[in-house]
């Protein structure tokens, strides 16, 4: 089973279309492992990346090197996750 | 864990498995045989049967309406609303005076598990897995976007050729036994009306196209029928929705279903993304399942309402 200790969902921001561009650069770079819960749209539409554990401090450090700015949506979804199986399985019962 | 007696002890508020959700299909059909059948119009890579389920109320091949849910198996909330629809059309119908109207003369056609082996997939292997599970020749990565695998600027931008994409278009349109047999019931019916896709997460209502910037030839009519359909969802929690062609609303999205619906001659084309309380994407906790069926059953019923009422 996979499990995703330590990934985080990032809510990137960006301020123009320099910067929507690079968010969607990242998009096509498989290097980072990234998930797009919700792609790049327009500049008033904050998007949602899934970033694995190892790769997080690469790519924060790439978001804060091209002064886009970001939040972290959910801090560890594997937490969530072990939340929503307990949940699942205690409503079952 | 026992298993709920019938339709009505189903437990619409929490994330079921895929068996419990076939297992509540049958005692839905059981319990309704006039109202409701199943029909399984093809099976899974894997083999699981994919399941429609219809409601009617009688007559042959009548003019009908096309909902499916959760063809990204990921976006569980859309297959637990599929399941509360199934229920709500079976409690409003001959109490609801639009449902049974729209059910007195049109047929409801119901996907809930549009993607199973994806489903089973997120609930036993990897909670995130969004695509199909056929296995790419050549590739060691799995499966192909299945809104991405329809006839409609299949391979064009705004999808992706690689295997390893969340967004891979497959090799072919229709390559996809989830998508073509989607396809193959839909053409060989011929008397859709209106063809309705479900997905999480964002709030948006959209309209065709997506692979293309030319708006629709009944671009002006399906805005202002998206207008309502998002206000009369509005209309419970104040959950906002942005509305709008695909292209123009969120991207350019090659190979997607309700552009290739709407390809077909199927005017009321829509495809949802549901709610996104801004904190959980995929990850919606239980006690929003209801809330969320319930306001996009408003939006449903705005658009199958603006359906009977514009026979075309």
């Amino acid at each position: 089973k996979e499990t995703f200790e330590g990934h985080q969902v990032l809510r990137m921001y960006a301020k123009n279309e320099d910067q929507l561009a690079l968010i969607n650069d990242l998009e096509d770079n498989h290097e980072f492992e990234l998930d797009f819960w919700r792609g790049v749209t327009d500049v008033r539409t904050p998007v949602d990346v899934r970033v694995p554990h190892h790769n997080l401090r690469s790519i924060k450090i790439h978001l804060e090197s091209n002064a886009i700015d970001y939040s972290i949506m959910i801090g560890d979804l594997q937490a969530m996750l072990d939340e929503e199986r307990m949940e699942m399985v205690s409503a079952a019962r | 864990v026992p298993e709920p007696k019938n339709a009505d002890s189903y437990d619409y508020a929490r994330y079921h498995p895929i068996n419990e959700i076939y297992s509540f299909q049958d005692m839905l059909v059981a319990e309704n045989p006039k109202l409701v059948s199943k029909i399984v119009i093809g099976k899974s890579y894997e083999g699981r049967p994919l399941n429609v389920l219809k409601f009617s109320t009688g007559g042959t091949n009548r003019p009908a309406i096309w909902i499916d849910t959760g063809i990204h198996s990921r976006e569980w909330v859309t297959q637990a609303s599929g399941t509360w629809f199934a229920k709500k059309i079976v409690d409003d119908y001959g109490r609801d005076p639009a449902l049974t109207a729209i059910l007195n003369k049109m047929d409801i056609y119901l996907e809930i598990v549009t993607n199973p082996d994806g489903y089973y997939f997120s609930h036993t292997s990897n909670r995130m897995w969004r695509k199909t599970r056929k296995p790419n020749p050549g590739s060691s990565c799995i499966g192909v976007d299945p809104n991405r695998n329809w006839d409609a600027g299949f391979g064009g931008a705004g999808a992706s050729g690689s295997p390893c994409a969340e967004t891979y278009r497959g090799p072919k349109a229709n390559s996809e036994s989830e998508v073509k047999s989607i396809v193959d019931f839909v053409k060989s019916h011929g008397n859709f009306k209106a063809f309705i896709s479900l997905h999480a997460y964002s709030q948006m209502l959209l309209y065709p196209y997506g692979y293309t910037k030319t708006p629709c030839k009944d671009d002006t009519e399906l805005h202002s029928l998206a207008k309502k359909a998002v206000t009369d969802l509005a209309s419970l929690y104040g959950t906002r929705y942005r509305f709008g062609s695909i292209i123009n609303t969120i991207y350019q999205a090659s190979g997607g279903s309700i552009d290739w619906s709407y390809n077909q001659g199927i005017k009321y084309s829509f495809t949802f993304e549901l709610r996104d309380t801004g904190r959980y994407g995929f990850i919606l906790p239980t006690n929003q399942i209801i809330p969320t069926a319930t306001e996009t059953w408003q939006a449903l019923m705005a658009i199958m309402n603006h359906t009977y009422k514009n026979p075309y």
